[in-house]
């Protein structure tokens, strides 16, 4: 195989072969290669070093690179695998394909408690979903009254708090997910089918007979 | 208090309504 592995893995920091993160993704590897089209336009938008830094995370998201966000704060520490504070295309192609819409269930279980559980105890504490609600009450400019806040956080935790210890473990998260399967629409995108035609640039750069 | 109100949605359906959660962003030119 030629330049995409000899000169992407100089260029691109971390980079792994294609075939391999096919076989550990729910990508094919034509659909990596797509990925690694974005992966490139991302990586090089703030500074050209071949990796994603928060900023440029912001950016390809927002299209606004000073947007401060709990949320996107928290995704970007998920991306960041290898918690090395910048995301290469290993860790983006391994977190995307989360999303992924023929990922496995229970993926998207794991990622979406990790996301929640926000200091990363192992637990979805009550004080985590406060934050998380006012944050997005902030973000939306919607208003609503403390003690409303605190009924929402009453009825949740009555429902996924089985054992009602005041946090919610990995078990009653599957549980509650189970119940309220909505709760799995983030962790899906479509547009990951799509993948190879958003990005046919790929076909150009690429050396594998698969294509 | 009521915590058994059936209308009540609960706190993560309403945080799932966060756009900073879509990462449709990425493949928007």
């Amino acid at each position: 195989m030629g330049c995409f592995h000899s000169t992407a893995s100089k260029q691109f920091p971390g980079h792994e072969d294609p075939v391999i993160l096919a076989s550990q993704t729910a990508f094919s590897v034509s659909e990596v290669e797509a990925l690694f089209e974005l992966y490139k336009s991302i990586s090089s938008s703030v500074i050209d070093d071949g990796l994603i830094n928060k900023e440029e995370f912001q950016l390809a998201l927002f299209k606004n690179r000073k947007k401060e966000n709990l949320f996107a704060n928290r995704i970007f520490e998920l991306f960041d695998v290898k918690k090395k504070g910048v995301i290469d295309f290993g860790d983006f192609v391994k977190s995307l394909s989360v999303f992924h819409p023929n990922a496995p269930h229970e993926d998207k279980i794991d990622f979406s408690f990790k996301l929640y559980d926000l200091d990363g105890t192992g637990f979805i504490e009550r004080q985590e979903v406060k934050q998380m609600l006012i944050a997005l009450l902030c973000e939306s400019g919607m208003k609503l009254a403390d003690e409303t806040v605190e009924i929402i956080l009453d009825k949740t935790f009555l429902e996924a708090d089985v054992n009602q210890d005041g946090k919610i473990d990995k078990s009653e998260w599957q549980n509650f997910v189970r119940q309220n399967p909505s709760l799995l629409k983030i962790m899906t995108l479509p547009y990951l089918r799509d993948i190879t035609t958003t990005f046919p640039s790929f076909v150009f750069h690429s050396e594998v007979d698969e294509i | 208090k009521n915590p058994d109100s059936p209308t009540l949605i609960n706190a993560f359906q309403l945080i799932g309504m966060s756009s900073c959660l879509d990462l449709s962003g990425f493949f928007e030119k």
